[in-house]
């Protein structure tokens, strides 16, 4: 595609394809959108994360990853288009000009870079990272398992042959170690969501143990707002509550982490389906899923630009 | 390019706590390489599981012995592989 109008945002895009999209979108904003590279995966592929900013040095930010675990496609491809949206509604849309105006967002749309290839080349199925375990023949890290926050307990395996092998040690992948480096210098985000597939769901902390996170009450019913606007396109129903609660325990997760840094709206995302397609989501529901999702994430941002900590 | 012919992905329905260990130490077989799309939660909640061939008589065997419920999510993971591969060719081509 020439520019970002005639990218194909209805079809899922290998990893150089979505690389020059992110160029792309960056040359023709250059006074909205920038491109900042905060490391290098394992084999050396840039982490390449798009800023949104209008100005103002070190604002309040909110940070929105996808595709931590490779083989959910269609969460890069809704973030190719959360992208563009952002882009598009810049000056149009009233509540996304108000936070933009005050705030920076930050996307990370490839976050497993290595992985992703992986994904497109030898194995659909692969959800790790991609570097070697010293003494196991086996390759890869949960990355949503290797986080300092409940490391290494229940709630993740320290086998690393299986999905959600721990890692050698916290932060141990480049991918993690990038954005927990990222997070702490900025020292400014307050917003920070995770986008994984499938099970249609909306979770916040904690995961790694059953007490309550102590912004419970507000970080609920941020969470059936978001929720209830993202069904008012399609229906699309969605569970929502701690991930504990919700789901299962989960050690060493992303948010956890975020949310002891400080950073108060910390939410994972659980795109479609319920599991009739899993992970091989047809490409005829990226855009659908992409807007609906768009729904719930200004429903976080906008609260969190009105409610300022 | 590893293929995944016949794998077949499970959706497990543990109806009590019993089954729900039962499942649950389905994870620690490692020869049957399970891949858990959806891991072990709560009674009722659905667990869904691919299974490669090798291992689809024994897993099958072993929740049908234990009477534990589970359909057939994916018949052939392959296919949908396959059909995923297809659509995308054809968008190029469009």
């Amino acid at each position: 595609p020439r520019n970002t109008d005639s990218f194909d945002y209805a079809k899922y895009h290998p990893i150089n394809e979505i690389y020059s999209f992110q160029d792309m979108l960056v040359a023709e904003n250059p006074n909205l959108v920038s491109k900042i590279v905060i490391g290098q995966s394992y084999e050396g592929r840039p982490l390449n994360v798009l800023k949104f900013s209008t100005g103002g040095t070190n604002r309040p930010a909110i940070w929105i990853d996808t595709g931590i675990h490779s083989r959910e496609w269609v969460t890069q491809a809704s973030g190719t288009w959360f992208a563009k949206k952002i882009v598009t509604d810049y000056g149009r849309d009233p509540a996304l000009t108000a936070i933009l105006n005050n705030m920076d967002i930050y996307l990370e749309i490839v976050t497993n870079p290595d992985g992703y290839y992986f994904t497109h080349n030898s194995n659909r199925m692969w959800r790790k990272t991609r570097k070697p375990n010293p003494g196991s023949s086996c390759i890869g890290v949960d990355p949503n398992r290797n986080w300092d926050a409940g490391f290494g307990g229940p709630g993740a395996s320290n086998n690393p042959c299986t999905e959600t092998y721990h890692g050698p040690r916290a932060h141990s992948e480049p991918e993690v170690k990038a954005i927990v480096d990222f997070v702490k210098s900025h020292g400014n985000i307050k917003a920070f969501i995770s986008i994984h597939s499938y099970s249609q769901m909306l979770l916040y902390p904690y995961g790694y143990t059953t007490t309550a996170v102590k912004d419970q009450p507000e970080l609920h019913s941020l969470a059936k707002k978001a929720i209830t606007d993202l069904a008012s396109l399609y229906g699309t129903r969605y569970r929502y509550g701690s991930i504990i609660s919700t789901i299962y325990q989960a050690s060493g997760g992303t948010i956890d982490w975020t949310y002891n840094q400080g950073i108060k709206y910390s939410y994972t995302f659980e795109l479609r389906d319920t599991g009739r397609y899993g992970f091989i989501l047809p490409a005829n529901q990226i855009l659908p899923t992409a807007r609906e999702t768009w729904l719930a994430l200004m429903a976080i941002m906008d609260h969190t630009f009105k409610n300022p900590y | 390019k590893e293929t995944f012919e016949g794998h077949q992905v499970l959706r497990i329905i543990p109806k009590d706590d019993v089954q729900l260990s039962l499942v649950k130490d389905l994870e620690d077989i490692i020869e049957f390489e399970l891949d858990f799309w959806r891991g072990v939660t709560h009674v009722s909640v659905p667990v869904d599981v691919r299974v490669p061939f090798h291992s689809l008589q024994s897993v099958k065997i072993y929740l049908e012995v234990q009477d534990i419920e589970y359909s057939i999510m994916v018949e052939d993971l392959q296919v949908m592989l396959d059909e995923e591969e297809l659509e995308s060719a054809a968008r190029v081509a469009e």
